[in-house]
């Protein structure tokens, strides 16, 4: 659901 | 530090009522209850990725009532034309959380 290294918290990345 | 938050009494009402409305648990968003409201928007989703950075002030992926303030009040200036920050300026950090 996430790009690797993105953050996690944000709903947007 | 002793600065007026930028965020009126008024619009304070207005926006504590759509976060009211959004149904927080423990007083808190999540992000999903959060994500459809900002994308109501129309701004583009990078814009509001950084206008979630700037008001998750704790990082911890939910917002609280002044937090979803600090991201209203970023999405109505955006809409208005005004950019949105690279960094959260002072007068724009709730007073609860200096």
């Amino acid at each position: 659901q996430y790009p690797a290294g993105g953050s996690s918290t944000n709903p947007f990345l | 530090v002793d600065i007026p938050w930028v965020v009126k009494p008024e619009e304070k009402m207005k926006f504590d009522t759509i976060f009211d409305s959004l149904g927080p648990v423990g007083g808190m968003l999540t992000g999903d209850k959060v994500k459809p409201v900002l994308l109501n928007s129309k701004l583009p989703v990078d814009i509001l990725g950084r206008v979630w950075e700037l008001s998750d002030l704790n990082r911890d992926g939910m917002l609280d009532k002044d937090e979803f303030s600090v991201a209203m009040y970023l999405v109505y200036r955006a809409l208005e034309g005004e950019p949105v920050p690279m960094s959260l300026p002072p007068p724009l950090v709730p007073p609860s959380k200096r």
